[in-house]
């Protein structure tokens, strides 16, 4: 671990009872090798070394820790703030609420909008509603269908032939209708680079007015997140950040990268395949599992 | 990179650090293969930054192994495709089916996700697309017994391959690996030699994880080769140098895109370009 790893590099320099500049810069660079491991992005690393740096040089020394507890414990409430943040929850003031899920392929965005659906209602006695928006992959919309079955919810009985702004449009219309008050819109996977796919996203929030648009990003995702990220809240403006299958043993950096990349706050954890693996985003978790 | 001073000097080598770390390589592996390269170099006598490309693609050459072609003592092939949630192995299974139906053979693809809501459906799909048959049980079977039957159906049908899907899990889940051990053992007892090609997917957005992610497929049931998805995003796969390194898994294909042409055979050279940007 890295307290292991600290301990280790600070040991080697013995009788040393607090942070100066020499041994607080053989420990961050433990700290950086850490963070990459954990796929933080370099230059998101490269921030918040130069960040921690002041504040350890800064540090008062706390009697009761050695140099490199005392170099995690900061590192780690650094990243708890940073990851953290004013922690704001979903938007439900206004009914309906409307909730878009976007993301690249293949990143949880179907199994994470039955979830949401499935913690609206249970939490906080909303009547979800959701709408598969995706017409190009195979089976997508029967996807959401089983799903919607499972929940015993109903959802907007799209086609292959509709066009996906439309589909979000008049389910607005038919959730209504149902007497449900929750809109959840699943679209397709795609990548950034796709110019007509990132403006067909501009147009569903134009038509659809969402309060929420959820960024579904793999806890796996590496150095490419900041990227990602930046090109789907340039267009779209996120109010929010999903990371999904953090059942698994990614430590998860794409986090801090999304985080400080765009400053939108990180929301849900999708902690496995059922539609109760849905929990909200805690910042020290996150912290511990980064540095590992 | 290849603008400034022209030689291979400190600030060449810095830079270089900084687009492998960004590719996803990881620090370790980049110290490995900066290393490695520094020796190459010279021994290559090269030493103008315009030509470090070949330099690398050298390098790539030696580190990623070429995929070997299976022995099918007897017909049909079994190809089993494994990996994690999401990493695009039904898309996969599709494309290689397209590309085997180009070369003439006789295609069944096997439903074997029998757990993720519409999985059978969306193989379907792809089944009539690219002209393959298709073998599915109900939802909820055990896979094993899809896999069974499958390869039963095709020695039945003279069916020449057969490319087996599974639910996507992830390699920490004790259970699902031990489910994929009984599917392998399952398909060596009905036709000896199968499954001849274990494919692990693994998406190129995916970072140090991969690592772990190979690690325990190899260990759970033996990885014969790797198709890496999702190339024609903006991550470079970097991760996969690290991964060649430690465990000289060939990369068979690499995806570029989600439709049935979208697979091409996995070129260290073009990966090479793509790494230097
Ligand atoms: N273990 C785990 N698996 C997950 C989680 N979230 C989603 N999955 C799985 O990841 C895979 C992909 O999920 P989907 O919901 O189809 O992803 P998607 O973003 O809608 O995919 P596209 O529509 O193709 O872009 C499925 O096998 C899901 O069951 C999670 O939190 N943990
Ligand atoms: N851009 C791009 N998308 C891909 C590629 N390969 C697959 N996809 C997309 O990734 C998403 C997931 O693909 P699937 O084939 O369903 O992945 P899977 O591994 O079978 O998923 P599970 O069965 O849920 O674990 C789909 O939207 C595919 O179209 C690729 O090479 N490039
Ligand atoms: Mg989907
Ligand atoms: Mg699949």
């Amino acid at each position: 671990s890295l307290t292991d790893r600290l301990s280790e590099a600070f040991r080697k320099m013995r009788g040393q009872a607090r942070l100066d500049e020499k041994n607080i810069q053989d420990g961050l660079r433990e700290v950086r090798l850490a963070l990459l491991e954990a796929d933080v992005n370099f230059k998101v690393v490269k921030d918040f070394i130069d960040r921690v740096r002041d504040k350890a040089m800064g540090a008062d020394v706390l009697k009761s820790l050695t140099p490199g507890q005392q170099l995690v414990k900061l590192v780690h409430d650094e990243l708890v703030e940073l990851l953290g943040g004013e922690q704001k929850g979903l938007d439900l003031r206004q009914k309906p609420v409307k909730i878009m899920l976007v993301g690249l392929q293949g990143s949880g965005k179907t199994t994470t909008v039955a979830k949401l659906a499935n913690l609206l209602r249970s939490k906080y006695k909303l009547k979800p509603y959701l709408v598969p928006a995706d017409v190009y992959r195979p089976a997508a919309i029967e996807q959401l269908h089983v799903l919607a079955k499972q929940l015993g919810v109903p959802a907007y009985p799209s086609t292959t032939d509709m066009n996906p702004a439309d589909i979000c449009a008049d389910a607005i219309k038919k959730a209504a209708e149902a007497g449900c008050d929750a809109i959840l819109f699943d679209t397709a996977g795609r990548l950034h680079l796709d110019e007509p796919l990132m403006e067909e996203l501009s147009a569903i929030k134009a038509r659809c007015a969402p309060q929420e648009i959820l960024f579904v990003a793999d806890a796996m995702t590496g150095q490419d997140a900041v990227t990602v990220a930046e090109a789907f809240n340039a267009r779209l403006d996120i109010t929010g950040v999903v990371l999904t299958k953090m059942d698994g043993d990614a430590r998860g950096g794409a986090a801090l990268s999304i985080k400080s990349v765009t400053g939108k706050s990180l929301k849900f954890v999708g902690m496995g395949e059922k539609l109760s693996d849905l929990e909200v985003f805690h910042p020290d978790r996150a912290a511990s599992r980064i540095l590992g | 990179l290849f603008g400034r001073s022209g030689g291979l000097d400190d600030a060449f080598w810095e830079e270089l650090e900084e687009i492998f770390i960004m590719a996803d390589m990881g620090s370790e592996a980049t110290q490995k293969l900066i290393g490695n390269l520094k020796k190459r170099a010279s021994s290559m006598a090269v030493t103008e930054a315009a030509r470090f490309r070949e330099v690398l693609s050298a390098e790539l050459e030696a580190i990623f192994p070429l995929p070997k072609k299976p022995k099918v003592a007897a017909a049909p092939e079994v190809v089993m495709m494994v990996g994690v949630n999401g990493v695009g192995k039904t898309t996969t299974i599709a494309k290689l089916a397209y590309r085997a139906r180009l070369q003439g053979r006789k295609v069944l693809i096997a439903a074997g996700d029998t757990f993720r809501a519409a999985a059978i459906g969306q193989l379907e799909i792809w089944a009539a697309r690219v002209g393959a048959g298709i073998f599915s049980k109900a939802e909820g079977s055990d896979p094993a017994a899809v896999a069974f039957e499958a390869v039963d159906m095709a020695q039945r049908e003279g069916f020449d391959l057969v490319l087996l899907d599974t639910a996507g899990r992830l390699h920490t889940q004790v259970n699902l690996m031990e489910e994929l051990r009984k599917i392998k053992r399952v398909l060596e007892k009905k036709h000896p030699g199968a499954p001849h090609r274990i494919v692990l997917v693994i998406d190129a957005t995916t970072g140090q994880n991969a690592l772990s992610q190979t690690k325990l497929f190899h260990e759970a049931v033996g990885v014969d080769e790797i198709v890496l998805t999702k190339l024609d995003g903006t991550a470079k796969g970097g991760v996969m140098v690290s991964v060649a390194i430690t465990h000289r898994l060939p990369i068979s294909f690499v995806g570029l895109g989600e439709k049935m042409e979208d697979l091409r055979p996995f070129v260290g050279e073009d990966f090479a370009k793509a790494l230097l940007g």
